[in-house]
């Protein structure tokens, strides 16, 4: 039987559980690619 | 360990029998989907997967991760054109720097015109594709061009015509042909 | 204080990642300056900074929003230690020596907030910077560490770089989640994460192999401990599923190494698992094809890749310990007195409480049997190389005796073990798949078992059957078997008494 402090834990740790976003590169500085610029507004406004 | 051990995962219909193991481990599931989530195989090919692998659970692998790759010095340092000690790479002025996106791919300009909108390079990418006789859409935020091969037939109105048309595709990033009724006030 | 001090130097390094690139000169400057100030040039002083960092870190983690940027330190702490790896002078510490020491500070965090924790314990900054050093780590050696321009640094980053895989392997094995189940989730994920699993299979020389395996053992053994027969808990299924994706992946990009740690593997797969056991045991060679296994008409002696010896990274022999040379020497000259020594060796002190199906404990050394059937499988085709196949497909060879009489003078158990571990070697085409072929064929009509050959019969179908009525895959010399235990003249599978006394079974080999 596994010790119930143990799947307290294992439970939290599932609720926890890291996903893509949390493995993926990290970026601390991002030099812009290009200034913002006014575009029709018809042009996508989310990358 | 003879053969009635196997019973209760061969009789499944019998609950009492049945419960008597956890079949999702002995018996297993389909694994298509499983498989699929992986990318096997991808496009019928075998790919290696693990370079991208996001996450041990398709539930947390909501995004796509970099993997990893290496820019040689070569690409770093072209002049004038991506990133150099004299050009860094950024499009900040729309007249300094329409003549650097004019020597990039049409794919390029795409990548460029979705992945950095309301910037001055959005600006330089909608520029230079209306110049290669790309355009754009509004209502279907996407990029087309006539189809050489085939003269469209133009409304009685004139409002409109329908005919033969390359779209580019961002979600599968890919040019497609499409016949389509293609309304003026719709383009830019 | 002293640990407030770092704090502050540690906040100025997190500002200058922000406006710089890591490979800044700037960077390098402010580096120099850590050491010229004393912030880490000695090992208390290090030690002691990156406590003091990564405190912080996990710090700002927890008090920061959720929805905005959480590892903004964490992030520049992996940076920096894996900047320090790469660009300090190892003149009075090795840079191996370094690592550790980095290593042991995370680990004595980490485990100090396991414990104290519990339940508050969150494992994603520690994940995160695990995560980021194998990311860091992986830029670095980019085509060789082609972007060190020092060549002589360049040499020895090179000359280091198994050495930093197998360090960050030895950790992850102490963070496994029998010690530190809060971090499980975040555990399996490192394991498998795209900058090592696949990093480390293809290492040169197979350089990570062990230490990999050894993971994946961690993780089995966790599983088989909690693993009842009728239930899981989600947890535990969402581990079991997450492995099974692994594995998945492994034998897409790496079979070689399920093929040839086959044996390691089983010795630790919770019993009932039989789709997993499918899948390690269908691993494939790249680029092998082989011919459809269901077509009755096939021939093994006909195809050339059942002359090929597999390799085995392991070996057995290893496990055999005192059972090695009576294995070894009944091989050359069978005798009864080696049989009765073998027979003897093969029990445990103590009974072994397995989750099997039909089963709830073992008598037998499951291990100690899957050596010896290995061990024979694999002398068996070194033979088969050397002289011919006549020496071993033939039931007077001592391979095929020694198995024969392990099952005629063994107990049932004994029995199941054997055969159970022979059927596990029919797997792609090679010569064991197809020597173990023919031992299995040959003994399920063997008129030398004289009244045993029902209990024989029986167990080879049990030990099939558990294999195939499992959702796929199935291994190609499993399929290959089956077809051919169908398709044989000499017993109707259908007139045996104890098939008839198993209805369900019954109906299924009509069927089938």
């Amino acid at each position: 039987e596994m010790p119930a402090q143990m799947a307290a834990q294992l439970e939290s740790s599932l609720l926890n559980c890291p996903d893509s976003l949390d493995a993926d590169s990290p970026y601390l500085y991002r030099k812009q690619l290009s200034l913002p610029h006014p575009t029709s507004i018809f042009f996508p406004n989310e990358p | 360990f003879g053969l009635k051990a196997l019973v209760p995962l061969v009789r499944q219909g019998d609950p009492e029998v049945a419960s008597k193991y956890d079949h999702s481990m002995a018996l297993g599931a389909d694994l298509s989907s499983m498989l699929h989530s992986l990318g096997i195989p991808r496009d019928s090919k075998r790919q290696a997967v693990l370079a991208t692998f996001q996450s041990p659970w398709a539930e947390t692998s909501r995004s796509e991760v970099e993997p990893t790759f290496y820019i040689p010095a070569s690409f770093l340092g072209i002049d004038e054109v991506l990133q150099s000690e004299s050009t860094p790479p950024c499009f900040d002025s729309v007249q300094r720097d329409q003549q650097r996106v004019a020597l990039f791919q049409d794919e390029t300009l795409f990548y460029l015109f979705y992945k950095h909108p309301g910037t001055v390079i959005q600006e330089l990418t909608y520029l230079e594709l209306r110049k290669r006789n790309w355009r754009y859409h509004k209502t279907l935020k996407a990029w087309l061009t006539k189809d050489p091969t085939m003269e469209p037939v133009v409304s009685p109105d004139g409002l409109s015509e329908r005919g033969s048309y390359v779209f580019f595709d961002p979600q599968r990033w890919e040019k497609c042909q499409r016949d389509f009724l293609l309304f003026y006030n719709a383009i830019m | 204080t002293e640990t407030e001090k770092y704090f502050l130097v540690f906040t100025e390094w997190v500002k200058i990642l922000q406006r710089v690139d890591v490979n800044d000169t700037v960077v390098l400057a402010f580096i120099q300056q850590m050491v010229d100030k004393g912030i880490i040039s000695t090992s208390d002083s290090l030690i002691k900074f990156i406590k003091a960092a990564l405190e912080l870190s996990v710090l700002s983690f927890k008090q920061s929003d959720p929805t905005g940027e959480v590892f903004t330190a964490i992030d520049a702490l992996g940076k920096l230690l894996v900047k320090l790896m790469v660009v300090q002078d190892f003149n009075e510490v090795s840079r191996a020596d370094f690592t550790n020491m980095i290593f042991s500070v995370i680990m004595l965090i980490f485990s100090k907030d396991h414990s104290q924790n519990s339940s508050a314990f969150n494992e994603r900054p520690y994940f995160r910077l695990l995560s980021n050093l194998f990311i860091e780590w992986s830029f670095a050696r980019g085509r060789n560490f082609a972007s060190i321009t020092n060549k002589e640094t360049r040499k020895e980053l090179r000359n280091f770089d198994v050495e930093f895989y197998n360090i960050f392997a030895s950790y992850l094995h102490s963070l496994q989640p029998f010690a530190f189940p809060a971090f499980c989730f975040a555990w399996v994920s490192l394991i498998s994460h795209r900058m090592f699993l696949p990093v480390m299979l293809s290492l040169p020389k197979k350089a990570g192999w062990e230490k990999m395996l050894i993971l994946i053992i961690d993780l089995f053994k966790f599983l088989d401990k909690y693993t009842k027969k009728d239930s899981v808990t989600d947890a535990v299924s969402v581990i079991y599923k997450g492995t099974l994706r692994i594995i998945l992946g492994i034998s897409n990009d790496f079979p070689e190494f399920l093929i040839e740690n086959h044996y390691q593997l089983l010795n630790n797969l919770p019993c009932s698992y039989f789709q997993l056991k499918n899948v390690v045991l269908s691993a494939i060679p790249t680029k092998m094809c082989f011919p459809n296994p269901y077509n009755p008409t096939l021939q093994l002696s006909n195809l050339e890749s059942c002359q090929e010896c597999p390799s085995v990274f392991y070996d057995p022999i290893n496990d055999l310990s005192t059972l090695k040379k009576p294995v070894d020497n009944y091989l050359r000259i069978p005798s009864n007195s080696l049989l009765r020594t073998i027979l003897g060796s093969v029990f445990r002190s103590e009974y072994d409480v397995r989750n099997g199906v039909g089963f709830d404990f073992l008598s037998v050394d499951s291990k100690v049997v899957r050596a010896i059937v290995l061990h024979v499988g694999v002398e068996a085709g070194l033979e088969n190389e050397r002289t011919s196949s006549n020496a071993v497909f033939n039931p007077e060879s001592s391979y095929y005796t020694l198995l024969y009489n392990m099952i005629h003078d063994g107990t049932a158990e004994l029995k199941f073990q054997v055969i159970e571990v022979m059927v596990e070697q029919l797997r792609y085409p090679n010569i064991h798949t197809y020597w173990f072929n023919y031992v299995l064929l040959n003994m399920f009509t063997s008129k030398d078992f004289g009244d045993q050959i029902a209990e024989v019969q029986e167990l080879i179908l049990r030990c099939i059957l558990e294999r195939i009525i499992v959702n796929k895959p199935h291994p190609w010399g499993v399929s290959i078997l089956t077809t051919q235990l169908l398709n044989q003249d000499e017993v109707n599978l259908l007139e045996l008494e104890f098939i008839k006394t198993v209805p369900e079974i019954e109906k299924m080999l009509t069927l089938m």
